[in-house]
């Protein structure tokens, strides 16, 4: 997904 | 998790530590942007409201408790603890320039228009010229400490291990951000002029000034 990447991260 | 992502996350910790003790050992934030530290601290608490709402992994909730944890723990040292070595003088610049556009901007331009996403993504501008009332308390007084480049320089370097991530979990994973990936770009280009000094300089064993 486009901003799922964000989700996990710090 | 890759390699970049872990370093990353590591080398943010090595900062905000080394920024913390730095000031304990000391007794002293001399040298500190105060207003840099608040920016963070704001920083963490719009990003992190998450903990509230999901749960990612005990490594993910665990990490965003210690960051937020010493932030505020340093804006105490600092305007609590150790406000009389506080340099308030030489920390003047202007946050409202910082805080007012990126508010502005994290209205117009988010993935979706909920109080959440739009805090975090304010977060995310924020935290990418955060670091402008320490440079520029730097430049005023033309000097710094070499633990403080120390901490500047892994505080520099996790935003560009995050950026190698970034294209990493493109290829890998097929996940994308490109607010964060944008965002991620200003920062680290706002540390290559110091990533220069930190090389040429202080690795070099000297201590970092800037010609008068």
């Amino acid at each position: 997904g486009r901003e799922a990447a964000r989700k996990d991260e710090l | 998790m890759n390699i970049f992502w872990l370093t990353g996350d590591l080398s943010h910790l090595a900062a905000i530590v080394i920024l913390l003790l730095k000031i304990w050992k000391t007794r002293s934030c001399a040298g500190i942007s105060g207003k840099g530290q608040l920016l963070f601290a704001l920083v963490f608490t719009t990003r992190y409201l998450d903990l509230l709402t999901s749960f990612i992994s005990l490594y993910n909730t665990s990490m965003k408790l210690i960051y937020i944890a010493c932030s505020y723990a340093t804006v105490y040292l600092i305007y609590m603890k150790f406000k009389a070595t506080y340099d308030g003088n030489h920390d003047t610049f202007r946050v409202e320039f910082l805080v007012v556009p990126v508010g502005g901007l994290s209205f117009l331009i988010n993935h979706d228009f909920s109080p959440l996403e739009i805090l975090c993504t304010f977060s995310i501008y924020l935290e990418s010229v955060a670091i402008l009332p320490q440079l520029f308390m730097i430049s005023k007084t033309g000097e710094a400490e070499t633990i403080t480049t120390h901490y500047l320089f892994f505080l520099g370097l996790y935003r560009a291990l995050y950026l190698v991530n970034s294209i990493w979990r493109f290829y890998f994973e097929g996940c994308f951000d490109l607010i964060a990936v944008v965002a991620g770009v200003v920062q680290t280009i706002l540390y290559c002029d110091f990533f220069y000094l930190y090389i040429t300089k202080v690795l070099k064993g000297k201590k970092l000034s800037l010609p008068a």
